[in-house]
Parts: structure tokens; sequence; C-alpha cells
């Protein structure tokens, strides 16, 4: 245990080292902090932990973690690879819009996958709020494009895009991506707000996700679901040091209530437990 | 990449004909670090490399290879014995029909790769069922009977009961239709989650299946190994699937998954479309996982 007060010899800093990857920190960011924390020489394991935490802490992000909500329309294009909690979480966000009286529009531009459209709209009554689909197949920047309008011309102050998971290494998908971005971008002047939501029992592999997404239609914060789970999602630390992204909310839960802001923190005493 | 460095790990020890165990310890630094990067578990990375050493001090550096060739294919060997085989067959049940259970984490891909099942086993001649018995996920149901109908395989729905009543009545349906294959899709659920675990054990009772597949996905990090522990520990498994595969994920979840079930991977998912499953290649894999 990290708080066992024993001497901190080679074999306490090891199992730091491990109990880190085991968080999915990554070998080379957990090598990194645990050799930071060291070299502060900690008098005692209570103190090396407390090191540790502050070590942690500091590697991740200083961007602003509440939503940007920019535009009137305001718009938010949410982004990922495939299964990762995408549409629930879009649920999740309207929910917290509707209760700070926000007038929040649906764009179901997942015309790909089989009852994507239905999901949404399941969740959208369930919300109380309204969905735009399109076609079965059809261009999802068109259904972009089509809320985006209709938010525009019947007064919702907030527009929330939903797309197809695609894997990053598809270029053709990733292209596809960017032409929804495109036509957003052109018609909202900007996107307030990119969400990439990485699912958090992925492992190394969210680097290479938030990297791809970011090159093809930059991204501005980080939903990481699925923490209600025993993953503890370390790999948000190295997303957050290395791209300087900053994760904005947590997934806990399929309940509709089951998204609270990111607290580093309180994040980093869970991945330490 | 990894045999590049270990070359020059190697070139730096004084190696000649038979590997040190200083040569062996340097080198398994470097591997360690190689597998913890394709995602297999800390833990299971620790006895792999045990076992990789006792192979590897004093073995004999072969002719043809250089010493990190020599250990390179240890490792890769020892990633393969764990992989475990090819051509895991499905299980040809007394009676028919073949009942399968396929479970697992949240978007994993059960209901897309439910629907591969199906599509795979007709095209082989089998008459499949699928039944969809995940009530929980908003238009969960309506997911399987659209791939049902672009596959030509009956879905067998019922939203007035739960799980393990609705399979009872799938498996009756079955059999009145003389359908040979069940294929039951069930709820994503946190392992951890001891209410719904509980009821999976209850549609696996009800169910009765022939197979037990948990499907995983390729990317899953170290918590790999207590995902399979937890699904293996409620309903005992018979297979593991890793699904999206086509992606640039190493799959070390693979070998986690694999050291601590015992279970043969079955199938791998590589793609969003009906006919993306194929066939496991434990040589394939185990490069993909070295790197
Ligand atoms: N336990 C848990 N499950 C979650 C969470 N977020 C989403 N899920 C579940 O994860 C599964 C996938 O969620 P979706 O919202 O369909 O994911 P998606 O990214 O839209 O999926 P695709 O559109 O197919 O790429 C569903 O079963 C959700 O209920 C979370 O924070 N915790
Ligand atoms: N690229 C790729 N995508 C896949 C593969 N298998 C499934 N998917 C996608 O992953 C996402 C989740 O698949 P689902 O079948 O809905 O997953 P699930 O496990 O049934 O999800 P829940 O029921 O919510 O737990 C969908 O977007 C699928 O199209 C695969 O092998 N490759
Ligand atoms: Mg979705
Ligand atoms: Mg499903």
């Amino acid at each position: 245990s990290l708080m066992g007060s024993g001497r901190l010899d080679d074999s306490f800093w090891d199992d730091l080292e491990e109990t880190l990857i085991a968080a999915d920190v990554g070998v080379t960011t957990a090598a990194a902090v645990t050799e930071e924390t060291r070299s502060r020489r900690p008098q005692d394991g209570a103190a090396a932990r407390a090191a540790l935490e502050v070590a942690l802490v500091g590697a991740m992000s200083d961007e602003d973690r509440s939503l940007r909500l920019i535009g009137n329309p305001a718009v938010v294009l949410v982004v990922g690879v495939n299964g990762t909690g995408k549409t629930t979480s879009i649920a999740k966000l309207a929910a917290r819009m509707r209760a700070d009286q926000r007038r929040v529009i649906l764009a179901a531009a997942d015309t790909f996958r089989a009852a994507a459209d239905d999901q949404l709209r399941v969740w959208a009554d369930r919300v109380g709020v309204e969905v735009v689909t399109g076609e079965s197949g059809s261009d999802p920047a068109a259904v972009a494009y089509e809320t985006y309008q209709r938010a525009a011309a019947e007064g919702y102050d907030t527009v929330i895009v939903d797309t197809a998971g695609r894997l990053q290494s598809k270029s053709n998908l990733m292209d596809e991506l960017g032409k929804v971005a495109r036509v957003l971008r052109r018609e909202a002047g900007e996107i307030g707000e990119v969400l990439l939501v990485l699912d958090g029992t992925t492992g190394q592999n969210s680097i290479g996700q938030a990297r791809s997404f970011a090159e093809a239609v930059g991204v501005t914060g980080i939903v990481m679901t699925k923490l209600d789970g025993t993953a503890r999602g370390g790999i948000a630390v190295a997303v957050e040091h290395d791209l300087g992204i900053p994760v904005k909310f947590i997934g806990v839960g399929e309940g509709v209530d089951d998204l609270i802001p990111f607290d580093p923190t309180e994040f980093v005493e869970a991945l330490l437990e | 990449a990894l045999s590049d460095q270990l070359n020059d790990t190697f070139a730096r020890l004084r190696s000649k004909g038979r590997l040190s165990e200083t040569d062996v310890d340097a080198a398994l630094r470097e591997v360690r670090i190689a597998l913890l990067e394709a995602d297999v578990n800390v833990s299971v990375v620790k006895s792999m490399l045990a076992r990789v050493k006792e192979r590897a001090v004093g073995a004999e550096v072969m002719k043809s290879l250089t010493p990190a060739q020599q250990l390179i294919k240890i490792v890769h060997e020892e990633l393969i014995v764990t992989l475990g085989e090819d051509e895991a067959p499905l299980a040809r049940p007394a009676a028919p029909p073949l009942v399968i259970l396929i479970a697992g984490l949240q978007g994993s891909g059960k209901t897309t790769t439910a629907a591969k099942l199906a599509r795979h086993l007709k095209s082989k001649g089998r008459r499949p069922m699928l039944v969809a018995a995940d009530l929980q996920r908003p238009a969960a149901i309506d997911q399987l009977e659209k791939l049902g109908v672009r596959i030509g395989v009956p879905v067998y729905t019922d939203r007035g009961v739960k799980a393990p009543k609705l399979v009872k009545g799938a498996l009756k349906a079955a059999r009145s239709d003389s359908l040979n294959v069940v294929i039951i899709d069930t709820a994503g659920r946190l392992q951890i989650d001891e209410d719904l675990m509980k009821e999976l054990a209850a549609v696996h009772k009800a169910a009765d299946p022939d197979e037990v597949l948990l499907v995983l996905d390729a990317m899953t990090g170290q918590e790999a190994v207590n995902v399979a522990n937890g699904f293996l520990d409620y309903i005992d498994l018979t297979g593991l699937i890793l699904t999206k595969l086509d992606g640039d994920a190493r799959g070390g979840a693979a070998i986690s998954a694999r050291e601590v079930t015992g279970r043969p991977i079955k199938f791998v998912g590589v793609g969003e479309g009906i006919d993306d499953l194929d066939a496991f290649y434990p040589e394939r894999m185990a490069s993909r996982i070295l790197g």
C-alpha cells in the first residue's frame, strides 16, 4: 500500500510505479511521475503519496474545464471511436443544459449505425429536447447543417451534434467527420466545443485517439466515460499532459444524471486508491 | 521496432553464443515496456517475463539469429502459447439448438457481433435466431431487429418480460420453428455490478447455453484482467471474442484475458460491417502485440 511506513527503498518506488501502470497511466508517464516524486526525497510513505499527487495534478491541463458555449446557437460537436458513450453522454449533457434553462436541440448525425437515430430519439424524449434525424445512410454533414439552420430559425440556443463512432485509423471516416465540422464552422463561425468521448476502460490507444481527432477536427474538451467501473482512467494524465486537452466531464453510469464535472484533485486521489 | 531496440541493447553487451542472465535482464526491461505499451496487464507481464527469462538464460543463440532476435523469438513463442489455438470451433450440442450467450462490458460490440455470428452461421447453412435480451439500453431491441432484417435472420423479442423469461420463450420459439442456432444478445454491464451480474447468471441459467462468449474490446486497458475474471466468476465462459481489431490498438487485452480465463479466442471483429467477423490467428496477434 502507498501509505506503508516502511522505508522508501527501490521496491517502494517500483510498487508505486506499478500502481500507476495498473491504473492505465502508461509506463512512460508512470516512470516520469515516479521519478519526479522520488527526486523530491519525501520522508515517508504519506509524504511520498502527497508528492505524487502534486506531481500528477501538476501534469494535467491548466485549461478551463467548463463547457465552452459560444455563439447563438452555441454548437457542441461530439466525436470519438465506436462505443465510447457519445450518444449517452449527449443525453446527459442535454439534461444538464435544460436544467440550466437552455433551449437545446440535438442533431442525430450518426446516419450510419443501425438504430442510432432511434437511440438518440428515445433519449431526446426522455430529456424533453428536440432532435433532428436524417435518412439512414444520408450525409451526416447535411443533418448537422439542417439542425443548425432550424436552431437559428426557431430560437434554440444550443445545438449538440451526435456523430457516428469511428476508429481514428480510418482516414475516409475522419475525412467525413472533418466535413461535418467544416459545415458547422461555416454556418456558426466557430464550434465552441468539440468534445472527444473517451472510454475510461481503454488503455494506451486513447492517446492516439486524442491526437487523431484533435488533428482532424480540433478537440476542446474530453468526456471520459465508464469510470463507475473498475477502470481508473489514468490515461487522462497523459492525454492532458501531452496534448493539453482538458477532461471536462466524467461519465459514471448509464443514467441521465450520471455525468459529473471533472476535478483533477479528486481524480488523482481515486487513481492512487 | 522492438527488434531494433533489443539489437542496440545486445550490441552493448558482450553476449556470445549463449544468452547470459545480464543480457536477458537488460533486454527484458525493453520487452516489458513494449508489452505494457501494448496494454498487457502489468501482473500478467511479470509472470510472462519470468517464464521467458527461465527459457532464455543460458539459451543457445541460433547461428542464423542475433541475440536480440533469439530473445524476441522466445517472447513471440511465449505470446503465441498464451494466445492459444486458432480454429477453436463452436460447440456441437447433442441436440439442437446450439445456444450462444453473448456478454461483456458496455459498448464492447456485443449486438453487432451477435448479428455477425448469425450471418456467419447462416452462410454455413445453419438456421439461426437472434434474441433481443437487452431490455435496458434505449433502442437496443430496434438495433438488433434492424440488423436481423439486414441479414434475413429472425429476431425474438418480448418487451413485456424480464430477460430470463424472455430467453425461455425464445428457446421454445426456436424449437417450434426448427431453428438450430440461438444467439442471445445481452445488455452491457460492469463486472462489479452485482445486481446486473446476478441477472446475467439468471439469463445463463434460463438459456443453458452451449457457448458463453465474452465480447472484449481490443483496446481495453489494464482492467481486462478484472473484467474477464469478473464475468468468469458469474457465468462459465467458453470463449472470447475480441472486437475492433480493425483499429490500431495493439490488443494486449487479449493476452490478459487469455491468461486469466484460459478460454479460447473464437472470433475477432474487424469492422462495423455485418461480414466483418474473422477467425483468430495467434501468430498475427502475437506480432501485433509485440509491435
Ligand atoms: N457504466 C457506464 N456505461 C456507460 C457510460 N456511458 C455510456 N455507457 C454505456 O455504454 C454503451 C455505449 O454507449 P453509446 O452512447 O451508445 O456509445 P456511442 O459512443 O454513442 O456508440 P456508437 O455510436 O456506436 O459509437 C451504452 O450501453 C451506454 O449505456 C458510463 O459512464 N458508465
Ligand atoms: N470498427 C469496428 N467497430 C465495431 C466492431 N464491433 C462493433 N463495432 C462498433 O462498436 C459500437 C458498439 O457496438 P455495439 O454492438 O452497439 O456494442 P454493444 O456491446 O452491444 O453495446 P451495449 O449494448 O451498449 O453494451 C458500434 O458503433 C459498432 O458498430 C468492430 O469489430 N470494428
Ligand atoms: Mg452513438
Ligand atoms: Mg448492445
